[in-house]
């Protein structure tokens, strides 16, 4: 889950 | 750890300012629809929409301290659902069309260029029409779809580690949070404490159609995917690939 998990662990803008 | 120190309305009101925004397709349509035309463009919405899912999922109180391997999961197992209770949201005023985005509004009919979706639209309006019927308020559709997040995953698989234990039981107390909200949504309808119990009960019992109606969903996708009528690429190939995967 590359995108998945890189969407989740990116801060919230 | 005591529970969240929300207040039923102060949940609610978190998870309103956690919805996303309307999406719009920003596609030239070429009208009448092909099979690969009209899966085209639902793919490429559908993956759009599923960013701002993930974002959504973050704003939910609680969610963020959930493991990140419980995070997945549950967004893995729901996403479909998610998508299409907020579908139906869109078309609940519309009887007899799926309002994808302001840009792409199906009629019933215009299904049947994709072999086997008719089936889906079917059960996609038959809800709708239900929680027309309900007069659904938006303060209980965002408790339901936060409710569908958090129960998704809830009896796939049994905790193992000390903290996928604690991740559970904070999932338990969240979805006692999401219920609590749901009934406080309720009991503002001016209905009897009778009448407020019951109501709890059909929408609650509308959670089932939705994944039943996710789960075809999802085989049709991966049979269109399978028979190359459409390109799945990126996020939306992740999330289909993790429930085709787990289910094969």
């Amino acid at each position: 889950h590359t995108k998945l998990l890189q969407l989740l662990t990116t801060k919230p803008e | 750890s005591p529970r969240l120190a929300l207040t039923p309305e102060q949940f609610i009101s978190r998870i309103m300012e956690a919805e996303p925004p309307q999406i719009y397709l920003m596609e030239e349509l070429k009208k009448p629809f092909t099979e690969s035309s009209m899966m085209m463009s639902l793919t490429n919405l559908a993956d759009k929409e599923l960013v701002l899912m993930i974002s959504w999922a973050k704003k939910i109180p609680g969610f963020m301290e959930l493991s990140l391997s419980d995070q997945i999961h549950l967004l893995k197992c729901c996403w479909l659902e998610i998508l299409m209770l907020g579908l139906m949201w869109r078309s609940v005023d519309h009887p007899g069309k799926l309002i994808f985005s302001p840009d792409f509004k199906l009629n019933r009919d215009e299904g049947q260029c994709v072999e086997g979706i008719m089936e889906i639209f079917d059960m996609l309006l038959a809800a709708t029409s239900r929680f027309r019927e309900l007069k659904l308020q938006r303060e209980e559709y965002v408790c339901l779809k936060a409710m569908i997040l958090l129960n998704s995953n809830l009896c796939n698989t049994t905790p193992q580690t000390a903290e996928e234990v604690e991740s559970r039981a904070k999932l338990l107390r969240l979805l006692d949070s999401v219920i609590d909200a749901l009934v406080w949504a309720i009991s503002k309808l001016g209905l009897s404490s009778q009448q407020q119990t019951l109501r709890l009960g059909h929408l609650t019992m509308l959670l089932s159609h939705i994944r039943h109606v996710s789960n075809k969903g999802m085989d049709h996708l991966s049979t269109m995917k399978r028979k190359n009528v459409v390109l799945v690429y990126d996020l939306l190939l992740e999330m289909l690939d993790a429930n085709t995967s787990s289910s094969s």
